[in-house]
């Protein structure tokens, strides 16, 4: 059930998957899961499709979570946005609004075989798990693999660097099912998502070049408002802005292709903490985290939805 | 313990290079001693004002600490041993039983 699911805790990939299958049977009103594809080592790519079923056109948001395989705190959000959407729907005006007119594709593991690596082998990996025929290192990194001035400034060409960008884009099977899907969707995706640690930011494009998007404003002023509710909560300061001039230049990002393949929405959060705690943060913060970053996406969406073309 | 206790003893250091030169020279060290950075997310990331932490080895710790001190480049040790700091923040009995 899922008062008997622990959100509190960080849970293995087994458990996460197990606990998508058991809500795929228990909420099937409101849930529906689907694979978008195998990973390197296999694995199946689960995504969660959350909303009221309609057969009118909806719109929808994708999320993603785990991109870096270390970054636990991202699964843990994705799990607490789907426990939350469930348990409110009925109670939270805002959140039936959001569920009745969007659908939301949540995909709580992007990096499944870098995600169960760090579980049981190297807390550290951030990359994919692929092979590569030439050295002996093994991974891609997943956030620079994308086809948006692919292996340019702030991605390396080394397969053995943590931000290798992979022998050529979309190398990496769950970047091209994950990118896949949202070309085949990408009409009727008005926003995507993605959820990192650590740096407490809220960003949107471009991150591959210092540039303004040309709808800054309705994208600002959403960030401008995310963060004000996140602090809100519990009074923690997100910095928001550009990625290449809030965190840094970094070219093949999953958010700046979002972005030119038309979805006009995109962001990347960066979760709790500044440093203190890094990727370790403690499981005692997952609640204090995840409230005040669900209060965000809510923010956004609802702006997106009342205020955005 | 967990992970086999291989993180034991060691650090996560934070630096901001001031200038460019500071950052040629840690880019040059952190290369050398292989370590995992935590940020930015290349080496190639760091230059001037960027903040950087690196996550060291215990027998990679004190070279390093002591490249920064004879360069007299300002650093703060963020976390003093990681396996601590590790075991600390999860439920340990639970969290064991479950890997």
């Amino acid at each position: 059930s899922l008062s008997g699911y622990n959100y509190e805790v960080y849970h293995s990939l087994e458990e996460i998957q197990n606990w998508m299958h058991h809500l795929n049977k228990t909420h099937s009103g409101l849930i529906h899961m689907f694979s978008i594809g195998k990973s390197y080592e296999g694995r199946s790519l689960y995504v969660l499709k959350l909303g009221r079923r309609s057969r009118s056109y909806k719109r929808a948001v994708w999320m993603d979570c785990g991109i870096h395989a270390r970054e636990w705190i991202g699964p843990a959000f994705c799990q607490w946005f789907v426990k939350e959407a469930l348990l409110t729907y009925r109670s939270d005006p805002t959140m039936r609004k959001m569920l009745n007119h969007l659908y939301f594709y949540i995909m709580p593991v992007f990096n499944v075989d870098g995600y169960h690596f760090s579980w049981t082998n190297d807390r550290f990996w951030r990359k994919t798990r692929s092979r590569n025929s030439r050295f002996r290192c093994r991974g891609v990194d997943a956030n620079r693999n994308w086809r948006v001035k692919w292996c340019d400034e702030g991605a390396s060409m080394h397969p053995c660097d943590d931000t290798y960008c992979g022998p050529f884009p979309e190398s990496e099977p769950e970047v091209k099912a994950v990118a896949n899907f949202l070309r085949k969707h990408r009409k009727h995706i008005t926003a995507y998502l993605s959820f990192h640690a650590y740096a407490q930011m809220l960003l949107y494009p471009y991150s591959y070049k210092y540039a303004t998007i040309p709808n800054f404003s309705c994208v600002e002023s959403a960030a401008y408002k995310a963060v004000n509710a996140l602090r809100s909560v519990h009074g923690v300061q997100y910095r928001y802005g550009p990625a290449s001039s809030t965190l840094y230049v970094s070219s093949g990002s999953s958010m700046d292709w979002a972005y030119k393949n038309g979805i006009p929405y995109t962001f990347a959060f960066e979760l709790r903490d500044t440093g203190h705690f890094g990727f370790l943060l403690p499981e005692t913060l997952i609640k204090p985290t995840c409230t005040e970053t669900m209060l965000a996406v809510k923010n956004i969406t609802m702006h997106l939805l009342k205020k955005c073309p | 313990h967990l992970y086999g206790n291989r993180y034991a003893g060691d650090k996560v250091i934070r630096f901001i290079p001031n200038t460019e030169e500071e950052a040629f020279v840690l880019k040059k060290i952190c290369h050398q001693l292989k370590v995992d950075l935590w940020q930015p997310g290349g080496v190639s990331q760091i230059s001037q004002g960027t903040v950087t932490d690196v996550h060291v080895p215990h027998n990679g710790s004190r070279t390093l600490l002591t490249f920064l001190e004879e360069a007299n480049i300002q650093y703060k040790i963020l976390i003093e041993d990681l396996q601590k700091v590790l075991e600390k923040g999860s439920s340990l009995p639970a969290w064991r039983s479950r890997r």
